[in-house]
């Protein structure tokens, strides 16, 4: 999947 | 982490701990949204679902669990505390969560990154997010009168989200792949609906007179 849904944000 | 983002968390993280804070200490919670306080419960909920699978960083779970419990927190005070409800303002404060919830979810559920449950739970959280604030400005305009505490929370809650755009932005320039247009938008979208509330903020403040929302 193209971007990294990996959220680091709050 | 850059200085946009760290500004943006502690100006939010000011603006919950104001509100908990004012509740906690004159015991009332006059002004204040009941509604919009569970929505944001329910904003924190669907969006830290990974709260305790995918570690970043203690910051970042710190964070974290700091707005779960303090938003958690501010709606048990106005639900439970037997002084502070009975400031709760009921019959005015008549926004419909599902008004909100249910057209963010079906959007939720149609456009997002991933089409998995926690993904089109973060999603929903950010869409839920941008509009969560509307049964506060709503009931703001309503009881037209806005104590300053209220007036620097909502001012508060607009301002992490325009420095959350400022730090987008900066990502977007300094990290290659760093693409989240959902979030962009709705952190736009969010913004802009305070633009208006901001305006009649700096007219009162810079007229030394009390903040009055036109009906």
């Amino acid at each position: 999947d193209g971007q990294s849904t990996e959220h680091d944000e709050l | 982490m850059n200085i946009f983002r760290l500004a943006g968390d502690m100006t939010h993280l000011f603006s919950v701990l104001v509100l908990l804070l004012k509740i906690h200490t004159i015991k009332s919670c006059a002004g204040i949204s009941l509604k919009t306080q569970e929505l944001y419960a329910l904003v924190f909920t669907t969006r830290y679902l990974d709260i305790f699978t995918d570690f970043i960083s203690l910051y970042n779970t710190v964070m974290k669990l700091i707005f779960l419990g303090s938003s958690f927190s501010i709606v048990w005070y106005i639900r439970r505390h037997k002084i502070v409800r009975r400031s709760y303002d009921k019959d005015q404060d008549t926004f419909r969560h599902y008004f909100l919830v249910i057209p963010c979810l079906v959007l939720a559920v149609f456009i997002n990154h991933k089409f998995t449950f926690k993904e089109v739970m973060w999603t929903f959280s950010l869409y839920l997010e941008a509009v969560a604030i509307l049964p506060q400005l709503v009931l703001l305009q309503r009881t037209r009168n806005i104590d300053n505490l209220t007036g620097q929370y909502v001012f508060l809650l607009g301002a992490y989200r325009a420095l959350y755009i400022l730090n987008w932005i900066y990502r977007h320039f300094t990290e290659p792949h760093y693409v989240h247009w959902i979030t962009w938008i709705a952190g736009v979208v969010q913004t802009l609906l305070y633009a208006d509330f901001f305006y009649y903020y700096f007219q009162s403040w810079k007229n030394n007179e009390k903040l009055q929302l036109p009906a």
